[in-house]
């Protein structure tokens, strides 16, 4: 899960544009 | 009642992929053939009309896109609208300022830093897309990791495709075309990112796929079985047969005449695959060669250990 941190933050809704 | 559910289906994807895809084919073809008036793409075809070119953007208006006004204005902070407003720490792609620039060799580090930030995001637009697939949140977590990391890249490249000409491809939202002789004449390894994407292009282009097509294929590409590392393939296969249908249905109904076209899509599948692992292994050349460069976070993630 570690691995792919970004990815399950933008499945989850849990990361904004600007934290891009 | 199958075939209704189907064009339900379809309907569906083509919403989403409106909503969450700023340029549509139609409207870059529209910019690609001249048919917007006034509002024809500033041309960047050499060092100096790259640096015109953030002028230029600076001076146009921020066109409303239909999906952005119901995302965030700081959507806009990473794509390429962004160099249209007045003092912006950005330029062209979210490119910091090229009136300033440093030394020649720095121009195509920069420029590539900018199509790096117009990526990622780009990357969050088909992570919402994929979420819109029937199906596809319900799927386990860790398998839409995997899906959307082995085919974000080439959802990528497809959507690319309508933006792209035999002599160009359009940027910044189709505000800015640059030339494919533009590209070539970068800097090595930089001059060879995007000739193989032209040379794809071109070809698919030729299969005259519209938005709604392009909306069905987009998702069977995500929805493909066998990513390396999938856990529960079967789910993922029977919901990628729903929209493989769906797909047939449409081509048949909107390319009557056009023979074989849901097998000709098909195969392009597979050269899709070949491309995004020359891209993959490209950036890790870059990474080796280029000590000042930095690879944005989300990228990383992405094409770390892919092929």
């Amino acid at each position: 899960k570690e691995k792919h941190k970004i990815l399950h933050q933008l499945l989850q809704n849990s990361t904004s544009p600007v934290d891009l | 009642p199958e075939a209704a559910d189907l064009r339900a289906l379809a309907r569906h994807l083509y919403e989403a992929y409106l909503k969450y895809f700023p340029l549509t084919k139609a409207k870059a073809r529209a910019i690609l053939s001249g048919k917007t008036g006034d509002n024809a793409p500033f041309v960047i075809h050499d060092m100096k009309s790259l640096m015109e070119g953030e002028q230029f953007i600076n001076c146009r208006q921020i066109p409303i896109l239909e999906h952005q006004q119901q995302t965030s204005a700081l959507t806009l902070g990473h794509g390429g609208i962004t160099a249209a407003h007045p003092g912006s720490e950005y330029g062209i792609m979210g490119m910091t300022s090229i009136g300033d620039q440093g030394p020649t060799d720095a121009v195509e580090l920069r420029f590539f830093q900018s199509c790096q930030s117009r990526s990622a995001e780009a990357v969050r637009e088909v992570t919402e897309f994929a979420k819109s697939i029937p199906g596809f949140i319900n799927l386990d977590l860790n398998d839409q990791v995997t899906l959307l990391k082995y085919g974000v890249i080439e959802v990528l490249i497809i959507m690319m495709s309508p933006l792209m000409n035999k002599d160009g491809t359009l940027i910044s939202y189709g505000q800015i075309f640059m030339t494919r002789e533009f590209l070539k004449s970068l800097r090595k390894p930089f001059c060879q990112m995007m000739e193989p994407k032209f040379e794809f292009s071109v070809k698919f282009n030729t299969l005259e796929l519209d938005d709604s097509d392009m909306a069905l294929f987009l998702a069977v590409i995500i929805l493909s079985g066998d990513r390396p590392g999938l856990l529960n393939v079967k789910p993922i296969e029977q919901l990628q047969e729903t929209v493989l249908h769906s797909l047939e249905l449409q081509l048949k109904l909107s390319h009557p005449d056009s023979l074989q076209l849901f097998a000709k899509l098909l195969q392009k599948m597979t050269d899709l695959r070949q491309i995004v692992t020359d891209h993959v292994h490209l950036i890790q050349l870059l990474k080796k060669t280029e000590v000042d460069m930095c690879l944005h976070p989300l990228l990383q993630e992405i094409m770390k250990d892919l092929y």
